[in-house]
């Protein structure tokens, strides 16, 4: 394990932390794409199914048992916590499951590394991960006042991705047998996909006022 | 054990 990685999943821990806080503290998921949430924990279950069969790390159990939970836990207060639920932007957040999950799933069954089931649902998930923050942002650019929280929210879970790239370009120099294409284009697209709402950040940040995404 | 280098990743 690098930094890079370590300080990646240290965004990603703290992204998570963020909107678990900012849930329980405010009592209200407003601004928060339910489907993005449960896009997430459906990629954590798909990917994590090796904790049944494999074991890296004390390290990387514990995080993945951490993700699993509290992917979960934010689940179960935007649908089923009395007040939390009723904060929950339903109307707005619209983007179909299918259009994700079909293509991704498509995907992972032609251009895997070996077809397994698991390994084609490790596949599946990496895929999934690329594009799951899409009900968010589109959730976003509908929503006229962007709290804090959410805007904190994104930008930690991008900053994850960056550093996930950079933890890549360290393995492949460093690493023989590190060619991980799948790994790496889906990363790409992911980390892209943050470019444009990456942009409106800093300069909302610079200006020293609340993040408003143009339409 | 190329193909698997990535499963050690969260």
């Amino acid at each position: 394990m690098n930094l890079f990685r370590l300080c990646g999943d240290m965004f990603h821990l703290l992204s998570i932390m963020v909107l678990l806080l900012k849930i329980r503290a405010t009592r209200s998921c407003r601004g928060i794409s339910l489907k993005t949430q449960e896009l997430y924990a459906l990629v954590f279950v798909c990917r994590y199914l090796d904790l049944f069969y494999s074991f890296i790390s004390v390290y990387n159990s514990f995080m993945k048992v951490t993700f699993l939970a509290t992917a979960f836990s934010i689940v179960r207060y935007m649908r089923y916590d009395k007040v939390v639920k009723q904060t929950y932007d339903r109307e707005q957040d619209t983007f179909r499951y299918v259009f994700l999950i079909a293509p991704c799933l498509l995907l992972a069954l032609v251009l895997n590394h070996r077809f397994t089931l698991t390994e084609v649902l490790w596949t599946f998930s990496i895929y999934l991960e690329a594009v799951a923050i899409l009900p968010q942002l589109v959730l976003m650019q509908r929503t006229q006042n962007i709290d804090n929280l959410t805007a904190n929210y994104v930008a930690l879970l991008g900053a994850y991705r960056g550093f996930y790239i950079l933890n890549w370009i360290y393995r492949f120099a460093t690493e023989r047998h590190y060619r991980q294409w799948i790994v790496w284009i889906s990363g790409v697209i992911q980390t892209a996909l943050y470019a444009d709402f990456f942009f409106y950040y800093a300069l909302c940040w610079k200006a020293n006022k609340r993040l408003q995404l143009p339409a | 054990a190329s193909a698997q280098s990535a499963h050690d990743e969260l």
